[in-house]
């Protein structure tokens, strides 16, 4: 049930950032919530810059739940 | 070490990030 709840957040969470739903969140799309969120421009871009793991300018949902789970339960465990 | 450094301020910046949501959708501040 805990899991359930945390996955729908995350998919809420998600769907916040991807408003056309696209199914992945890209930089532009991180920009927008600035004035959304009391967060800088430099700030969403180091936001997104973090949970883009791979690197290649997207962000799919397993990088976002990634980065809340870590946010949640702390660290990354070395 | 400066990588440490810099990802510290990474996850403050994830938590800062990630509450701020967590408000938005609540509505709470």
């Amino acid at each position: 049930r805990g899991h359930r709840t945390m996955l729908e957040k995350t998919q809420d969470f998600f769907q916040t950032c991807d408003i056309e739903d696209k199914g992945f969140i890209t930089r532009r799309d991180m920009q927008r919530l600035h004035g959304e969120l009391p967060l800088s421009a430099e700030e969403l871009e180091n936001v997104f810059d973090t949970l883009d793991s791979d690197g290649n300018g997207y962000l799919t949902l397993e990088e976002f739940s990634l980065g809340f789970s870590e946010f949640l339960f702390g660290r990354r465990i070395s | 070490d400066p990588n440490m450094k810099g990802a510290a301020a990474n996850e403050g910046v994830l938590a800062n990030f990630f509450n701020s949501l967590l408000s938005k959708k609540t509505g709470s501040p």
